[in-house]
């Protein structure tokens, strides 16, 4: 038996949507621990991996660890059917061949309850190495999401490199009107740390990423008010957004290389 | 020119 219930419906709806355009599909891990989930675009370039903690809910139970095939674009569609704050409980017998979502006001005044079909999905799990990272740098979630959009439909870039000093990170694209570049610098004050880009180096980086990978990652911005970016030469990009203290949303981009 | 890697050079199949 697995039982988890989420104090507000929005937050499984914000991480739905943010990563069911690069992956349709993929397997929930239930553990003790959480939910997980890993899955690579269809090209492969991308992978995401989610987690939700155990104590991001209350209650939490899992019997025994489960693995439960969802389609995410159509559970997105199911949660819509929810509203914001409706508190979620989400349940499955162990073997089941289903998913029961139910959708609770606040004022328990309405109930919904919806049973989606689990599916097999044969995934690759893939393992990933623990990184020391050449840099670290974090910034507001919305700024990245500007810089990324500015760049992408702006310019009309296709590959973007981004290049971290420690005066500051440098997104430039060459792209069919013209060429361009942001950068941004390390701010002074961290009185207000969802508002500061800080980083944190040890030796200048420099790498060239799909922008649109990048457009599609920030989709994510609705979970965080700030990002990191985790850049090692010739190792993939790491995203993450985090979500207050009970998991994350972590994106990993192989980068390109000059031919 | 560049080209894209994947995933798959970096993260081994578990």
């Amino acid at each position: 038996m697995f039982e988890a219930r989420l104090a507000q419906s929005n937050l499984m709806k914000k991480i739905l949507d943010a990563i069911k355009d690069l992956i349709t599909e993929a397997n929930l891990e239930i553990s003790s621990g959480g939910i997980s989930l890993q899955g690579m675009d269809s090209s492969h370039v991308s992978l995401v991996a989610l987690l939700m903690r155990s104590d991001g809910f209350s209650p939490f139970r899992c019997d025994r660890n489960l693995t439960l095939g969802v389609n995410l674009q159509a559970m997105a569609k199911l949660m819509k059917c929810a509203s914001n704050d409706d508190i979620l409980t989400m349940t499955a017998e162990d073997n089941s061949d289903t998913l029961n979502l139910q959708f609770e006001s606040p004022a328990q005044d309405k109930l919904s309850e919806f049973e989606m079909k689990l599916m097999d999905i044969d995934s690759e799990h893939l393992g990933i190495p623990e990184t020391e990272y050449d840099a670290v740098i974090r910034m507001p979630s919305s700024e990245f999401q500007r810089i990324c959009r500015d760049l992408g439909a702006g310019i009309g870039g296709e590959s973007v490199t981004i290049a971290c000093t420690k005066e500051g990170v440098k997104f430039s694209v060459t792209g069919s009107v013209g060429s361009g570049s942001i950068t941004l610098k390390q701010t002074g004050s961290v009185d207000k740390p969802a508002e500061s880009v800080v980083i944190n180096m040890a030796q200048p980086v420099t790498l060239i990423f799909a922008l649109r990978y990048l457009n599609s990652f920030a989709k994510a911005t609705p979970l965080s008010e700030s990002v990191s970016l985790s850049m090692s030469r010739e190792v993939p990009l790491v995203v993450e957004y985090k979500m207050n203290d009970t998991g994350y949303v972590r994106f990993y981009l192989a980068p390109k290389l000059e031919d | 020119q560049t080209v894209q890697l994947s995933i798959h050079d970096y993260f081994p199949l578990q």
